[in-house]
């Protein structure tokens, strides 16, 4: 069956969209079958391949509010072996429309179970927040990979987020896994992005991936192309960062 | 009475708090009486002021539920002239407990009412998303201000924005009028960030601030210090933008 991996981090700006597109290009590259779903109503992943939202028959607030299949729902990339879910702004009415809806933590997950033998690799990017969407991709997955800025402010917020992910563990799916801290926009040259790179390896210690995502410049010119990092520049630095993330991706998956 | 400013943008990881913790220095340090409320249950800037979030014994939560005054619910920061509404975490819950509530879009309107003779200029930090909470902070706002990084997807989410601050206008806020947009993170050598100047003032012409806040490591750092950028380090290169931005907002808000 598929891993389900959710991209979440209720502090904004820390590189969740650009993970979401760059890793899974990258596992794709691997020759796994890969799909994106991206459940932000801003829709940066979407953008980020390129897809024009305007016109799209279905997308992830028809998928989730029982409106469309799965398969129905589907649109393929321009990397061989990726397909999205894309997403639009209605999908910010889904926050309010689910407040009394029947198993509303529950629909994403449900939605979803077609991909259990079609895919190998599911990403979900989430929206800047720890509200109904980002708890229905929590409880969709089988595990969430945390982006963190190397920045003050990005580690205030990760407390939060750990209590979050326990509760959805206790609550609503025990499977749920945290794969890693993945440090993001890092310059060696900052002081401050080095002391938190040591302050967040001291507290978490093997839960922070080996590989860090440096700051460049080629990774947000990127969307401005319509493709994913590793599509627009593959010998950037960034590209090469999230290909070599990739590849801890699945060394850690394959332990026990 | 007071202006009260929103800081708004959906987007995350512009500039909101950075925006919002800094130009009210720099307005207190004027002379004008300022309040800001952390109306983000993420309480960036609470901890950008230095306040210890734990044992407070009121906040924005308890404000907009109506189980404090607003006089109550404020604290002093260590800028003289300047008071602070802090966030707590409980703020997230507000967002799901006011869905069924009565006014639910005016609440902290209401709550803010006795701030129009006790300041000259009340500054409200909102979170990464156009949901209730937002929305409750438009809705007691005279302007909005809006932070844009040089980016691109940070523009992406510009035309939501508008098209969402029209709705506040015309339903339930006809006062509020647009500040202005606010470029931030900017890095002169770096093409991307000199593209997307042009083509936002292109757009948008007078409705973009002439002050440009640069990328300036001292900002990000401040926080760490608990303190502001102008206590921290007053004669960085982002210290001095907000302060050029005070006096730009000062001029701004006497034209007709
Ligand atoms: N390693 C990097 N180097 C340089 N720029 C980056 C890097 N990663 C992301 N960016 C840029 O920083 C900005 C924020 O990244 P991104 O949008 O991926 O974050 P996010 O967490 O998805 O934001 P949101 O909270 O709004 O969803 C974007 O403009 C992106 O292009
Ligand atoms: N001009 C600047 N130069 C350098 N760093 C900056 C600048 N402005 C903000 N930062 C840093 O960038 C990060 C994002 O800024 P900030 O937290 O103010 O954005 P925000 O819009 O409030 O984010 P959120 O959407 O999570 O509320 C922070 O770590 C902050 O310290
Ligand atoms: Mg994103
Ligand atoms: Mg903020």
């Amino acid at each position: 069956p598929a891993r389900i991996i959710a991209l979440s981090n209720q502090k904004g700006g820390v590189g969740k969209t650009t993970t979401a597109v760059n890793l899974a290009t990258a596992m794709a590259a691997c020759g796994h079958r890969v799909l994106v779903v991206d459940f932000d109503p801003q829709g940066n992943t979407t953008t980020g391949f390129g897809i024009d939202k305007r016109g799209l028959a279905h997308s992830s607030y028809s998928l989730v509010m029982n409106e469309s299949s799965l398969e129905d729902s589907i649109v393929p990339t321009q990397v061989p072996g990726l397909s999205i879910v894309p997403s639009t702004i209605h999908l910010s009415g889904a926050e309010v429309e689910l407040v009394p809806a029947m198993a509303r933590e529950t629909r994403l997950k449900e939605a979803l179970a077609e991909a259990q033998n079609a895919f190998d690799y599911v990403f979900i990017d989430c929206p800047p927040s720890l509200g109904l969407l980002t708890i229905n991709a929590l409880v969709a997955s089988t595990d969430v990979l945390i982006p963190l800025q190397c920045e003050f402010f990005a580690m205030e917020g990760l407390s939060q987020l750990f209590k979050t992910l326990e509760l959805v563990k206790k609550n609503l799916n025990p499977r749920l896994e945290i794969l890693g801290v993945l440090l993001t926009m890092y310059d060696k040259r900052n002081n401050l992005a080095n002391q938190v790179v040591h302050d967040v390896r001291q507290h978490l210690g093997h839960q922070v991936f080996d590989v860090l995502i440096p700051r460049n410049v080629r990774l947000s010119e990127a969307p401005s192309h319509g493709a994913p990092g590793l599509i627009y520049d593959v010998k950037s630095a960034g590209s090469q960062a999230y290909i070599r993330l990739a590849a801890e991706l699945i060394q850690r998956l394959s332990q026990p």
